[in-house]
């Protein structure tokens, strides 16, 4: 049983940062938010972000990462941001 | 549908393309037939027509790439970003890139080739990404049967917003 509890902190982790990643490549325009607004991990730009990602994708708006948000974020997909760049 | 921020689109409506670089997991046939086919579907809703040159600079120029590859957007490997392209424009403008890391296909043992393809040319022609789960133009692949493929209904507006519908005779 423990062995199963230290496997799902460190997928919440990985998820974590493959949302952030995806975020910071989709949902940022070039022009980019200033790194301070970026602000500390699960900060408020990146509620927003991930709120946007849901508006767009017509997920359920939660801001939060999500089983739905993360599945999506997982998905293949095309390269081009979907915000305005 | 959504349109690129100022709605840059081509001032000409004779395109050339050219694939300068091709992937080993199709033949320069399937991949020249794929491509030709996704420009196509686009070519049939709007007064545009595609030209195919073999040497020195196109309009869409057509690669497949691997990892960084001078854009500023690299690739990242098997899955993930499939595929990219630039809006209408000069130089990069209208570029296509493909990730080279991928399994491209004719048909559904990997990813197809034609169903990624359409759906970049549309970036290519001035469509940014769609919220219509429905659209070729939204972000996420999904397989498009290329034979007796037909526009879904929101890119076909979204084209004929750029350029207008093609006049049947």
């Amino acid at each position: 049983a423990p062995s199963v509890s230290a496997a799902a902190p460190r997928t919440t982790q990985n998820n974590y940062h493959l949302a952030q990643a995806y975020l910071d490549k989709y949902y940022t325009s070039k022009a980019g938010p200033q790194v301070g607004e970026m602000g500390a991990p699960g900060g408020r730009a990146l509620i927003k972000k991930i709120k946007e990602l849901q508006a767009f994708f017509g997920l359920r708006i939660t801001g939060k990462l999500d089983r739905p948000t993360m599945d999506m974020i997982k998905r293949p997909r095309c390269g081009v941001p979907d915000v305005a760049n | 549908y959504r349109l690129f921020p100022g709605e840059p689109k081509w001032k000409k409506n004779t395109l050339t393309y050219r694939i300068s670089k091709y992937t080993s997991s199709m033949s320069p046939a399937e991949v020249d037939k794929a491509v030709e086919m996704a420009l196509q579907a686009w070519g049939s809703a709007v007064p545009l027509s595609f030209i195919r040159v073999n040497s020195g600079e196109a309009d869409i120029m057509i690669s497949f790439e691997t990892g960084d590859h001078g854009d500023s957007y690299p690739f990242d490997g098997p899955r993930g970003t499939l595929a990219h392209a630039f809006a209408p424009g000069e130089g990069l403008g209208g570029d296509t890139h493909f990730d080279n890391a991928e399994k491209w296909t004719m048909g559904m043992n990997g990813f197809n080739l034609f169903t990624v393809a359409a759906h970049e040319f549309g970036h290519a022609l001035g469509l940014a990404h769609s919220t219509d789960p429905s659209a070729l133009m939204y972000p996420t692949y999904k397989y498009q049967h290329p034979y007796g493929f037909h526009l879904p209904k929101d890119d076909v507006k979204g084209i004929q917003a750029l350029y207008g519908p093609r006049k049947t005779l």
